[in-house]
């Protein structure tokens, strides 16, 4: 069974601006 | 064949072949008879009876002019040709010729045939540096002390062997004609016999111009008398062969000199060296300290190692040691993401592909972390493996492990399933 890659639009970014990739 | 390598292939020491380096040579003099026609004698003698011939010398007649080229042009002995001085020039006055070797030569003899009385005080100079400045190789004189302020063959030493010595031989009047004078430079010598491990004799011996000055002239003492003007026309100095035998040096990295695009002698390097005199190694051969080559060691210059990954280096004496004085090169700018002294492992967010040699030029990849599931950019060297956050897996990092599901903190992209 393999795990789906982690996908980049659900993370929310509010608080964690500075980390957030430029292409996220 | 090439001299420079054995038959197998490996190098070994070579030196030019030995030469008379002055042949052919452009020779400079302080003076030279016949700017202006004038008369000289020339002096012979059968028993006690002295006899004078008199003649011309004029510059601008091939068939009485005697120039400077006379000095090195084919020694006939049939048919000898003399440079010749203006008359009369006696100390402290003096005349001087000097010749230009044209690069570094390891000088072995100097040698003059006059076609005048040797002279009674003279004294022959080197140069290292192109004349710009001068040492001196050897004096002759009758009154090494008085004119030289030297003793006369003083014993040469370990601690003197650079020095000059003064020494009377070859220095009386006769021959009229047709003397010679010849200095060996390692003659009484004490490290002559081992040259090849006397650094101070491998310099003594070098030489880029050579100098020789008449300091003081042989008389009959006529020269003052009341009818001295033909006894001065018959004392000057006439030389009819300079030679400077010895090899272009080379410190045993070149078997022959060849002239550059500039027209300036060269040696021709091999055993990857370079410069005039083979004396540094070529560009990225610093993998160990440029030597002279001697009988039993080419020391031939070395390639650093870089793997492909650089094109200069630098020697680094400590790690040189540390070696046990086997490589010392340490590579610059390494490229294709490698590091280290010779590029052999993949700098920092990279790592090998094993599937490729290390001097391939991908043989270092990119690691690849993922930007929130990974916790830092560096991967392992060798499997590419980035350090996963908690409940995160995969080589880049890049899922949520089993029983693991993602959530929305960036923080900890996956949480375990209740």
């Amino acid at each position: 069974e393999v795990m789906p890659t982690l996908d980049m639009t659900l993370f929310d970014w509010t608080d964690y601006e500075d980390m957030k990739p430029v292409d996220a | 064949p090439d001299p420079c390598y054995d038959e197998n292939g490996n190098p070994r020491r070579c030196i030019p072949d030995f030469v008379n380096s002055a042949f052919g040579k452009e020779v400079r003099t302080s003076s030279t008879c016949g700017k202006t026609p004038g008369r000289y004698c020339l002096v012979t003698e059968k028993g006690d009876e002295r006899n004078r011939n008199c003649h011309t010398c004029d510059a601008s007649n091939p068939k009485k002019y005697h120039p400077p080229a006379y000095l090195t042009d084919l020694n006939n002995p049939h048919n000898l040709t003399c440079w010749q001085s203006e008359n009369y020039i006696q100390y402290p006055q003096n005349v001087t010729i000097t010749l230009s070797l044209g690069k570094k030569f390891e000088v072995t003899y100097v040698s003059l045939q006059f076609c005048s009385p040797r002279p009674e005080s003279m004294a022959i100079f080197k140069s290292m540096d192109y004349g710009k400045s001068w040492v001196p190789f050897q004096y002759y004189s009758a009154q090494c002390r008085k004119m030289y302020t030297k003793p006369s063959k003083a014993t040469i030493t370990k601690q003197n062997e650079q020095e000059a010595i003064c020494t009377d031989s070859h220095t009386d009047m006769h021959p009229l004609s047709g003397g010679l004078i010849a200095f060996s430079t390692l003659d009484g010598r004490p490290s002559a016999h081992d040259f090849d491990n006397s650094p101070v004799l491998q310099d003594w011996v070098t030489a880029t111009d050579i100098k020789v000055t008449f300091s003081r002239l042989h008389t009959f003492g006529d020269e003052n008398e009341d009818d001295s003007e033909q006894a001065r026309d018959s004392y000057f100095y006439a030389v009819s062969d300079l030679q400077v035998g010895g090899r272009c040096k080379c410190n045993g990295h070149a078997s022959r000199c060849v002239k550059d695009r500039d027209g300036n002698l060269v040696c021709e390097c091999k055993h990857n060296t370079s410069g005039p005199e083979c004396d540094r190694c070529k560009p990225f051969h610093y993998d160990r300290p440029w030597q002279r080559a001697t009988a039993r060691e080419a020391n031939e210059c070395v390639a650093c190692n870089c793997n492909l990954h650089a094109r200069r280096c630098r020697f680094n004496m400590e790690l040189y040691k540390l070696s046990g004085r086997k490589s010392g090169g340490v590579c610059l700018n390494c490229r294709h993401n490698t590091a280290g002294r010779h590029c052999h492992y993949c700098k920092e967010g990279y790592y090998r592909d094993l599937s490729k040699t290390i001097s391939h030029r991908k043989a270092c990849k990119a690691c690849d972390c993922h930007p929130v599931g990974a916790a830092g950019k560096t991967c392992n060297q060798t499997t590419g493996q980035c350090p996963c956050k908690d409940g995160v897996t995969g080589i880049t990092c890049n899922r949520c492990a089993k029983g693991y599901q993602q959530s929305r903190s960036p923080i900890a992209p996956c949480i375990k399933i209740p």
